[in-house]
């Protein structure tokens, strides 16, 4: 399961 | 950061910015989609919201601010400012459909079942359909603006460089995200048929318009 990760695209 | 993913924001922000200064110099909003620019603004509205949680860098902070601006401004000019040159009539996409299944399909298949989590994806997914009240509205009046087809066409190539940035950052760094490439994928698709007329008219300096 992926964690929430900060999203660095825009 | 690679240079796919740099043009496509620069393009991205180019289209925002050519909108506003089209709307702004002609004093009309004319064969330009409210709703479209509604669409738009929720969308970097519900994306945007990491903002207020989490700083990523300048760059980052500052360009999801001037999304944000513009995109308001723009809504601002047609429903406000410039709301007589509006063409509501020909504006006329029930966006209903659109944010309904959006909605509905964020809260189904997500990273993680929180809500910002689930507003980014929302946001993905609309951003992905969130042109076609402007393409509707050009099928129905059979033309657009040399201006507004630039507009179009700097939003598709944005999302096409997404696509290279993509693959790049798979093969280089391993990283992908399959709600962003899905979205991303079909938002491209909606723009090929208007990237052909782009090519074989506008470029050759002919006005766009559809055949009857």
């Amino acid at each position: 399961e992926e964690e929430a990760k900060p999203k660095d695209e825009l | 950061m690679n240079i796919f993913r740099l043009f496509g924001d620069l393009s991205h922000l180019a289209a925002i910015i050519i909108l506003l200064l089209k709307i702004w110099k002609s004093r009309s909003c004319a064969g330009i989609s409210g709703k479209s620019q509604i669409l738009f603004a929720i969308v970097f509205t519900t994306r945007y919201l990491d903002l207020l949680t989490s700083f990523i860098s300048l760059y980052n902070t500052s360009m999801k601010m001037i999304y944000i601006g513009c995109s308001y401004a723009t809504v601002y000019l047609i429903y406000a400012k410039f709301r007589a040159t509006y063409d509501g009539n020909h504006d006329s996409f029930r966006v209903e459909f659109l944010i309904v299944p959006v909605g509905g399909l964020a809260v189904l298949i997500n990273h993680d079942f929180s809500l910002l989590e689930i507003l980014w994806t929302f946001s993905i997914y609309l951003e992905s359909v969130a042109i076609l009240p402007q393409l509707f509205m050009i099928s129905k009046t059979g033309e657009a603006e040399t201006i507004t087809t630039h507009y179009l066409f700097c939003q598709g190539l944005y999302r096409a460089l997404y696509l290279i940035n993509w693959i790049w950052r798979f093969y280089f760094e391993g990283f992908f995200d399959m709600i962003a490439i899905v979205a991303g994928v079909v938002q491209t698709i909606l723009y090929c048929d208007f990237f052909y007329l782009y090519v074989t008219k506008v470029l050759k300096g002919k006005k766009l318009s559809l055949p009857a």
